[in-house]
């Protein structure tokens, strides 16, 4: 499929406007609202999303097997304690995300802390 | 990812990227598709800041994520964030925020500066002066022509470099995941392949279509590409597009 490396550019024209089916959704974010309470709506409708993105990424760990299956089994234990020590609001942020998710709290804040840990 | 900025014949800045994310997370052979790219489309979202029923600032965001990769403060300035890999990355900077408590979370960074900054000035000063925990390129542009610069971090402020529009040809700077000092990994040039596309498009054709048109070239859209974002500042627009590279198509 394709070239191997090093790759030629192809240059191409006339692809704008795409579709309107891959328009992203644009929702309000209210920085007057408690921390807790800002992001509601958008992890409400996006729920199942961030929980297959987290579902995916934890089977990639468990893949690794052993110790790194072990990571997560503390990333969910020590979840709280982890989120305690990020900044506000981040902080109450995270919390509301956890809390209308239902996803564990060390998982939401491990996806917002994921850069500095993928650049490993 | 690649991050453009680019100035049209009259002055105007137009800021654009791509967001590619999933490197060795699960191929799936079948669909020849990266898994978590897959995954990550559905959350992508548009977000506007508002404080007393006023925009601050908009993003695009993967939903659950409270930090900013990419973000337009109208009128005033735009940012996009492109992943540097060093080996002084970011489990050392972990380490060190433990031992010392000294250390900003790139994501919050980015938040703070969208929030606080009034101008690209300020702007700049935060992505500049702030230690961090791990590496980043920050591409930062104003409001007014020729202000567009490539911020290279390391953890500590110490050996930061800004790269301005004017030293990297005059009407556009263009950054991938390399430094712009050194040569990218032959495997992952996505950066001659785009140069190349920009001057094929040359002063005259900058604008969304045409930028969005560089975007979709082939490696620079890959495998990996989950959005493009396209954004004019004076204008306070931004649009963004989910990103598919049908075969045949570089797995990155």
């Amino acid at each position: 499929q394709g070239q191997s490396p090093p790759y030629e550019a192809e240059c191409v024209e006339g692809k704008y406007p795409p579709p309107s089916s891959r328009r992203v959704k644009e929702y309000v974010v209210n920085l007057d609202l408690p921390g807790k309470e800002r992001w509601k709506h958008v992890a409400a409708e996006k729920k199942q999303e961030i929980k297959n993105i987290l579902a995916s990424f934890k089977k990639y760990i468990y893949d690794f097997g052993g110790i790194a299956a072990e990571i997560w089994y503390l990333i969910d234990l020590l979840g709280p304690a982890i989120v305690d020590v990020l900044p506000q609001p981040f902080q109450d942020e995270i919390r509301g995300i956890s809390d209308v998710t239902g996803i564990e709290i060390g998982e939401v804040t491990l996806y917002n802390i994921f850069y500095e840990i993928f650049t490993v | 990812c690649t991050s453009i900025v680019a100035q049209d014949s009259n002055g105007t800045l137009y800021h654009a990227r791509n967001l590619d994310f999933g490197l060795f997370m699960g191929w799936d052979p079948k669909n020849r598709t990266w898994e978590i790219t897959e995954l990550l489309r559905p959350a992508i979202v548009n977000l506007d800041f508002q404080r007393g029923g006023k925009t601050v600032f908009k993003s695009v965001n993967y939903a659950g994520y409270v930090g900013i990769l990419t973000a337009i403060s109208p009128g005033k300035f735009t940012l996009t964030m492109n992943e540097r890999f060093t080996l002084d990355g970011g489990y050392i900077g972990i380490i060190n925020l433990i031992l010392t408590g000294k250390g900003t979370w790139m994501g919050f960074l980015t938040r703070a500066t969208m929030e606080k900054a009034e101008s690209f000035k300020e702007a700049r000063a935060m992505l500049t002066s702030t230690q961090m925990i791990a590496p980043a390129y920050f591409i930062l542009a104003g409001n007014t022509s020729g202000q567009a610069c490539v911020i290279t971090r390391n953890r500590e402020v110490n050996g930061t470099d800004t790269w301005w529009m004017k030293e990297a040809g005059g009407w556009y700077v263009l950054e991938t995941n390399y430094d712009h000092w050194s040569k990218p990994l032959f495997v992952d040039d996505r950066r001659t392949p785009a140069n190349k596309c920009m001057k094929k498009l040359t002063q005259k054709g900058v604008g969304i279509p045409g930028i969005f048109d560089v975007l979709s070239s082939r490696p620079v859209l890959n495998k990996l590409t989950t959005y493009t974002a396209l954004m004019q500042v004076n204008q306070g627009h931004l649009e963004t597009w989910l990103q598919y590279c049908p075969d045949p198509c570089f797995p990155w």
